[in-house]
């Protein structure tokens, strides 16, 4: 059908992590 | 004194700040970039995509990065695989259809979103089974 979304939950991490300060 | 001290955690900050983001993103407060993607001008902030992706951290990180304001990606993505992912850096929603996920899916891998190219293979690997 034209417009339907399904949505899907992605649990996991999103983005990379911005390594901390050595 | 060794008082037990409590902390109050608003669940929905993080979202609520993204949320906000993305409003000055949409009325052009505070941006402080474009993106020049396929010709098409892009406004964002720095912060975000640096935030959001690996090849903007590795740009805008640099001094060099500090004084660029407006940015064109040549031979990079296209703008219909690029402005779901700018969409998706301020919203966490990913929007993908079978006619759009390849151009998202190159997009990703120029943009150095791992996860997101992960998930962009779950969702046309899901699209091609029966």
């Amino acid at each position: 059908q034209e417009g339907l979304v399904a949505t899907v939950k992605e649990a996991g991490r999103s983005i990379h992590e911005i390594p901390r300060e050595e | 004194d060794g008082a037990l001290g409590y902390v109050r955690e608003f669940t929905r900050h993080s979202s609520d700040v993204l949320g906000n983001l993305n409003e000055l993103r949409l009325r052009g407060i505070l941006t402080d970039v474009t993106l020049l993607v396929g010709g098409q001008p892009l406004r964002a902030h720095k912060a975000v995509l640096i935030a959001c992706s690996g090849f903007f951290y590795s740009i805008f990180r640099s001094r060099a990065g500090v004084g660029v304001d407006v940015l064109s990606l040549p031979g990079g993505p296209e703008a219909r695989g690029f402005a779901p992912l700018l969409d998706f850096m301020y919203t966490s929603r990913l929007r993908l259809s079978p006619a759009t996920a390849p151009a998202v899916l190159a997009a990703a891998t120029y943009l150095q979103m791992e996860h997101v190219v992960q998930a962009c293979h779950r969702f046309i690997q899901a699209s091609c089974e029966p």
